[in-house]
């Protein structure tokens, strides 16, 4: 539903790491249920996508119930964190190193969306803001001179 | 109607509440 754009990339991270880590996949969709029952979960639409969305983490949860990074938090939240960091750190590298591609913007932006999902285990640390807003305008940025042509500085 | 509407809406709303923080219990 329109209410919940503001969770549909964290979604499509979810899907995307569906098979390749499911443990990113279970707090990206952690992490849009929570913002999505803030956004709207009275409208009859909303509440119909967030009941089905609840059915798949409760199904999720089960299903990898023998993983320490779900059933411990302080452990999900080093997953989640180191994962975000090593997608930062890629993309930082190719950057520095002046090699410009979707696939690292891709990675700058995964790693923002990520930041944003580690706040399922409380407040950021000043220290993830600033890689998350860096990550998110390099993005941006390196997408916008790709699309007209200009080399990134 | 629309009251027993709200009202409905909010005991669904509370389920899933509810569905959260027993998610999140077991974290």
């Amino acid at each position: 539903p329109a209410q919940l754009k503001a969770v549909q990339h964290h979604l499509r991270t979810a899907q995307e790491h569906e098979k390749r880590d499911p443990v990113v996949a279970y707090y990206c969709r952690l992490y849009a249920m929570q913002t999505g029952m803030k956004l709207d979960s009275k409208t009859p639409e909303c509440r119909k996508f967030l009941v089905k969305l609840m059915d798949q983490l409760e199904s999720m949860k089960t299903e990898l119930s023998d993983d320490d990074s779900i059933t411990q938090e302080v452990v999900g939240n080093a997953h989640i964190e180191n994962y975000a960091l090593k997608m930062f750190l890629y993309a930082d590298n190719e950057d520095r190193a002046g090699r410009f591609h979707k696939n690292m913007i891709k990675s700058f932006y995964t790693a923002s969306l990520l930041l944003d999902v580690l706040s399922v285990f409380g407040e950021l640390s000043e220290e993830n803001i600033q890689h998350r807003k860096y990550a998110r305008w390099k993005a941006a940025y390196i997408h916008n001179c790709l699309k007209s042509g200009e080399t990134p500085e | 109607t629309g009251s027993v509407g709200a009202s409905v809406a909010s005991a669904e709303q509370d389920e899933l509440s509810q569905r959260l923080a027993r998610l999140r219990d077991q974290m």
